[in-house]
């Protein structure tokens, strides 16, 4: 695990955070529940806590979908290639490619090869919005790829050692760690290296 | 788009360009190679922080600079060290990925080595 340069992260007094959605994306309660399983990922191993709002603008985190040239320097790139990104802490900013193809919930092996398992990049972005970097372990959910048709949402022991060293544990939680999954379907992966040449 | 199934993706939106599909051909390019494409991979590396300075146009050069971002590269994610455009690089190169980068003010790290690397991560590091 890494951190930002400068390791920041969110205050003393800030543990308790709220997140809202961009109105202008009217998300479905489907989704947004989503955002909310990825939040409960991560305080389930600090002592930090997310709770949806309505104010876009009062939200310590907020989430929305842009496309392309969205107004902070970092324009998206269309279908795959950059997926989302997020600020260090306390910015708060969480942006997501709009021109992806978002899958919500299910079984990916029958999906396009664009497909995107959204809570995989949501549980990766709140790590940057907490102020963990990129990690070279490939099973951490802080890994800088995803290959399509892929579910990676829980949390490996390196993410959770980086968040906790920012942090601490979660008072009431377990202190071992959740082993992290990665499910590409073997038939899926094939096809899917066989294309990129293998990764 | 946000589906709330796989099964529900219009075929439409199945494209068959994708945004780094271009580098396929740039595929055992080598150091002094003068190949078309080179710069667009030069500006990757350079938004993912391995190339530290952003000149107003890179070239198709594979030249020093490309040759050291590259091993970097391949040491933060786990390659066999070439300094150059092997499969394998190349593969990953291409994945989709999160827009932040990996080094950051040339401080931020991955395997490539930072002083707020945790010591695994830098003992991983040595192993390669």
């Amino acid at each position: 695990y890494s951190f930002f340069p400068g390791r920041p992260r969110w205050p003393d007094h800030r543990r308790d955070l709220t997140y809202a959605f961009a109105p202008e994306n009217g998300l479905t309660d489907e989704v947004k529940g989503v955002f909310t399983r990825a939040f409960a990922r991560w305080a389930a191993v600090t002592p930090l806590t997310f709770t949806a709002v309505e104010s876009f603008r009062a939200a310590d985190i907020r989430i929305g979908f842009y496309a392309g040239d969205h107004g902070d320097g970092e324009p998206f790139d269309g279908v795959l290639g950059t997926l989302a990104h997020a600020f260090s802490p306390p910015s708060g900013h969480f942006h997501l490619d709009g021109d992806e193809s978002w899958v919500v919930t299910g079984d990916l092996r029958s999906a396009p090869v664009t497909a995107i398992d959204l809570e995989s990049v949501a549980v990766h972005e709140i790590g940057h919005l907490l102020g963990l970097g990129h990690s070279s372990v490939e099973e951490s959910i802080m890994f800088p790829t995803i290959t399509s048709r892929t579910r990676k949402v829980d949390l490996a022991v390196d993410d959770v050692t980086g968040i906790q060293e920012l942090y601490g544990a979660n008072p009431n939680g377990n202190p071992s760690p959740p082993s992290s999954t990665t499910t590409p379907p073997s038939s899926v992966q094939e096809r899917d290296m066989s294309r990129k040449g293998g990764a | 788009h946000i589906f709330p199934n796989a099964s529900s993706i219009p075929s439409w939106l199945n494209r068959t360009k994708y945004a780094w599909d271009q580098f396929q051909n740039l595929k055992g390019c080598r150091p002094g190679d003068h190949l078309n494409g080179l710069s667009n991979l030069k500006t990757y590396l350079n938004k993912f922080g391995y190339i530290p300075n952003s000149p107003s146009n890179f070239s198709d050069l594979f030249d020093n600079v490309l040759q050291s971002a590259l091993l970097t590269y391949q040491k933060n994610f786990n390659l066999n060290a070439t300094g150059f455009l092997d499969d394998q690089t190349l593969a990953q190169i291409q994945l989709p990925r999160c827009g932040i980068a990996d080094i950051i003010n040339g401080a931020s790290s991955m395997n490539s080595g930072s002083p707020v690397a945790h010591n695994a991560t830098r003992f991983h590091s040595v192993s390669h």
